[in-house]
């Protein structure tokens, strides 16, 4: 465990936990895409099915766990309790384009050609893409509050966080996992242009606003 | 190395 490590595992945690939050004091969803919320929880169940055949640690576990919950109480908020508030006319991504994809890549580039390597595999790549559906939304509604982009902020800065952990591994460690890096590459990249906005907005109070 | 590793990173 890095400093690294740490503090993308804190910032993932506190998006989740923002997300949680704001749906639950407002008792609204909207602006929340729905569908990347369910691919999310996809995300979460296939990585961590080790956690019935691979002890790492306390933390792991911990941390585990509380992503496979955080994941599906958001899932059920948004579809079941406050499903009402929903935004589904604009959270129209067509995920298949992005599930189905992963799931090829997965079978074609992987470390091991098993069960839940490839589940492991499959959840790093459609992660990468996840949040592309939320972008979407956004970018269809030409707006977002600025809860949402805190929360888009704090969970961009998880995967770049992680590929400085990777890079402090592979020196410090010898330790790298191709498939992985390049995965968080491209899962940064895709928040590049919303981290630009964030700070040129978001950060000087103004809401994040895409020109018309 | 890449290879033979659980994953131990979330």
């Amino acid at each position: 465990m890095n400093i690294f490590r740490l503090t993308g595992d804190l910032s993932h945690l506190l998006a989740i936990i923002i997300l949680l939050v704001k749906i639950w004091k407002t008792r609204s969803c909207a602006g929340i895409s729905g569908k990347s919320q369910l691919l999310f929880a996809l995300v979460y169940t296939t990585r961590y099915l080790d956690l019935v055949s691979t002890y790492i640690s306390a933390y792991n576990t911990f941390m585990k766990l509380i992503f496979i919950c955080a994941s599906y109480a958001t899932v059920y908020l948004i579809y079941m309790k406050f499903k009402a508030t929903y935004d589904h006319n604009h959270d129209t991504f067509r995920v298949e384009f992005l599930i189905l994809p992963s799931f090829v890549l997965s079978l074609l580039i992987n470390h091991d050609f098993a069960v839940l390597e490839i589940l492991w595999t499959f959840s790093i790549y459609l992660e990468s893409v996840a949040i592309l559906p939320q972008l979407f939304l956004v970018s269809k509604t030409g707006e977002a509050e600025s809860i949402t982009s805190h929360y888009l902020f704090a969970l961009g800065s998880y995967r770049g966080l992680y590929l400085l952990n990777w890079i402090y591994r592979y020196y410090a460690e010898s330790h790298y996992d191709l498939i992985a890096i390049v995965a968080g590459v491209v899962q940064t990249v895709l928040y590049c242009d919303f981290f630009y906005l964030y700070v040129t907005k978001v950060l000087k109070g103004k809401k994040l606003q895409l020109p018309a | 190395s890449s290879d033979g590793n659980p994953h131990d990173e979330l």
